[in-house]
């Protein structure tokens, strides 16, 4: 129904701006809806102004900055309704140090709200985690050794 | 809630059965080009009802189970399971722990499992309704995919905020 | 034969005129995301004639140009040269530098010149016919599009071939 | 021509297997030519076999490895035909710690045949080479300044 979707929608929205607030440093975003009646003319954009830029289109900006705007709406959906686990599959092989470092600190923040599964070939990525898990392949066979690493 | 346990037989690379133990909080995998990481997630991604095989990164339904190695010859069924907790009655079950399976032969036969009993695709479906596993959407970023997942069109992205209302 | 200098006036983020000096053999470029590192090789392939702004990440034309920034108001035109060092002759021209110059300006004019002549955009292609880059799918490689040049069709990645035949 | 293009095809095929034996080590690779008098229906199949491994459909390969199969064509068209140029945007994004080193070899091996310009965020990889360029945006304007490195 509209109400629903439109008071969803706001604190989605909310949650979209604090979170980019944090990945860009004095930049900004946020989220418009447009509703119809019809659904499949209903519209949700996405606007993005890092710090000192005047960009607007999204795909003008760059392979990092486009991980950064997509973390930040998962996660922003996710405050609002969690789901069971999330995955990240190499999620952070765009990101420069400085933003793999944010990349860290915004996950360590959710895992509280949910299962978090990760892979990554960042060594400052997966030592920052409790529970890592070896993966190897010999002979044509997946192996999986779990690597419990103390706290 | 959480997902606790996952067990693989022949689905892609996993030739050898294979169970891995999750924990609550994050779980990282890590590993050599090519080993096997991705398939995992697309074992989770099959075994929750995915239907387009192009999703797994494959061709036809038949290139997810095990085509055989330098070890060991082409195998003739692929099964994956998921065991989650339910101490939180995420699942509206009264069971502690809850169970999805999917098998799928190469003659094309597939079946679901629910807690070890036959059900169908919709029943699965309908077990995930408000897990926000229903559609996946934006519990997974694969791959390479932030690109594509980003580009998509204004009218596309409004489905994952009437997902989460 | 090598690319010599690079001048970028008003492409993309390049708001402040750029002058970058080139060297045989390789060279690195580094720094934090979204400083403009891509932009260079979208100026590149820009210069070289490429016609689908898709290829160079934008919508129209327009976006190619400087649209401002907190120091600055957006610009009027975008302007690339490349110089090549032409000491083997890889040009079939008596110089030993060739530059090939694109502008464009907000009103959609565009502009070509090769060593400072105006020129068409066939004469440009007439000249880099023999060098390899005439048909650039196979010299460079773009962020994240490793994926899909190889799920191109049989068919046509034969092009490649064809091209270096 | 039909000569001309089965005479080159060979050459790059032979090249090709070369690069791709050195990239996945005990395993194999190798170009196949349907040629056709009508253009629109020439063919070129490409097939690998990692050691131990029976796929054969390219889409069931992974992300470091097709990146491994992309460079190795790319490659071996450019020892038959080098372009006064090539440029790798972050072609290094998917490699593990192994395959980077591979990477920084087989550039290595190239750059006597033309120039090579590549960007990116390895460490290992950017300091590997002779030239580096720094790129800062500052105010929403990008800068280039040249950190020309000692041999
Ligand atoms: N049906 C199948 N039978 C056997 N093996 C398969 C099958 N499908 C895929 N594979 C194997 O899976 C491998 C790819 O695995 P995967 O994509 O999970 O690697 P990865 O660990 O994610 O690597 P990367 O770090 O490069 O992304 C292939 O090389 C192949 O050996
Ligand atoms: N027309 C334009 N006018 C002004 N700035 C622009 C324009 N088009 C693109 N930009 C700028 O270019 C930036 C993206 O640059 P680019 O893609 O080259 O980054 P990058 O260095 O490759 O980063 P990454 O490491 O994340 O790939 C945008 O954030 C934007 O500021
Ligand atoms: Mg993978
Ligand atoms: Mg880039």
């Amino acid at each position: 129904s509209k109400k629903l979707l439109t008071k969803t929608f706001k604190v989605i929205n909310k949650n979209f701006a604090q979170i980019t607030a944090t990945l860009f440093p004095q930049g900004r975003g946020h989220l418009e809806l447009e509703y119809s009646r019809n659904p499949a003319e209903r519209k949700a954009k996405i606007f993005v102004q890092p710090q000192g830029k005047q960009v607007k289109k999204l795909n003008l900006f760059s392979g990092g900055e486009k991980t950064l705007i997509m973390l930040a709406l998962m996660f922003a959906i996710f405050m609002t309704r969690p789901s069971i686990f999330c995955i990240l599959d190499e999620a952070d092989a765009a990101l420069d140090d400085e933003n793999l470092s944010q990349f860290v600190k915004l996950i360590e923040k959710f895992k509280g709200k949910s299962q978090v599964l990760l892979i990554s070939h960042n060594r400052k990525t997966f030592q920052s985690f409790e529970y890592i898990y070896g993966v190897t392949m010999r002979g044509g066979i997946s192996k999986v050794f779990s690597l419990k690493v103390d706290e | 809630m959480y997902l606790k346990k996952l067990h693989i037989k022949s689905f892609k690379g996993f030739g050898d059965k294979t169970e891995i133990q999750f924990y609550e909080g994050v779980g990282a995998f890590v590993g050599p080009n090519g080993c096997g990481k991705s398939n995992i997630i697309d074992a989770i991604k099959w075994c929750l009802g995915e239907q387009k095989v192009s999703e797994l990164r494959g061709e036809r339904m038949e290139d997810l189970i095990f085509t055989g190695s330098s070890l060991s010859q082409p195998h003739g069924f692929a099964e994956v399971e998921m065991i989650f907790d339910n101490s939180t009655k995420i699942f509206e079950l009264p069971y502690q722990e809850v169970s999805i399976k999917r098998r799928l032969y190469r003659s094309g036969e597939m079946s679901y499992f629910m807690n070890g009993l036959a059900s169908r695709l919709k029943d699965i479906h309908g077990l995930l309704e408000n897990t926000g596993l229903a559609d996946l959407s934006y519990s997974i970023i694969a791959q390479g995919k932030i690109d594509k997942m980003l580009s998509a069109d204004d009218s596309e992205r409004i489905i994952l905020f009437e997902e989460a209302a």
